[in-house]
């Protein structure tokens, strides 16, 4: 699991 | 990236530019919100701030800029340019009752207690209400041009395609990110009733109009 946010994603 | 993650960039992109082009050739914005296309250009500018601290390839930094462009652009076009044609009386959506809520909900439900973060965390949220003044013009006009419903098509495919592609990311990386997923879900449920009036209709090639 992820703990901060996906900077690739748009 | 996977095809679903492509698809859907793709698909948003085409959204964007189809908006654009209808106000830019018509010279005019009737039946847009222009409150709608202002909660997407705070979306982007409140999730792409990242453009300033991590560079991550020229593909996401490129569409990135594309998006907040394109964004305040269309706003321009709606609240400056075009302003003639702007039909205020039929954009009546209340957004303090989106962004207040919204706003909250990020402080409250996010990944990390920092700025960055929780500004990351309110433009996924307010992103997945962000069409609902479009939605709500529509019904209180009972109807939509061609090439809006085209638009409303595109930007409601790009999340559902991240829908997919946040079901490979978990199979094939074990990724997955909760806020992004359930956001991603209300978007795409606001959007189904639109989708069923776009497949029964308007691919049948009649204007989309709601019984009175």
């Amino acid at each position: 699991e992820t703990i901060t946010s996906d900077k690739d994603e748009l | 990236m996977n095809i679903f993650r492509l698809t859907g960039d793709l698909s948003h992109l085409a959204a964007i530019i189809i908006l654009l082009l209808k106000i830019w050739k018509s010279r005019s914005c009737a039946g847009i919100s222009g409150k709608s296309q202002i909660l997407f250009a705070i979306v982007f500018t409140a999730r792409y701030l990242d453009l300033l601290t991590s560079f991550i390839s020229v593909y996401n930094t490129s569409m990135k800029v594309i998006y907040i462009g394109c964004a305040y652009a269309t706003v321009y076009l709606i609240y400056a340019k075009f302003r003639a044609t702007y039909d205020g009386n039929h954009d009546s959506f209340r957004v303090e009752f989106l962004v207040v809520p919204v706003g909250g909900l990020a402080v409250l439900i996010n990944h990390t207690f920092s700025p960055l973060e929780i500004l990351w965390t309110f433009s996924i949220y307010l992103e997945s209400v962000a069409i609902l003044p479009q939605l709500f013009m529509i019904s209180k006009t009972g109807e939509a041009e061609t090439i809006t419903t085209h638009y409303l098509f595109c930007l409601g495919m790009y999340r559902t395609l991240y829908l997919f592609n946040w079901v490979w990311r978990f199979y094939f990386e074990g990724f997955f990110d909760m806020i992004a997923i359930v956001a991603g879900l209300v978007q795409t449920v606001l959007y189904c009733d639109f989708f069923y009036l776009y497949v029964t209709k308007v691919l049948k090639g009649k204007k989309l109009s709601l019984p009175a």
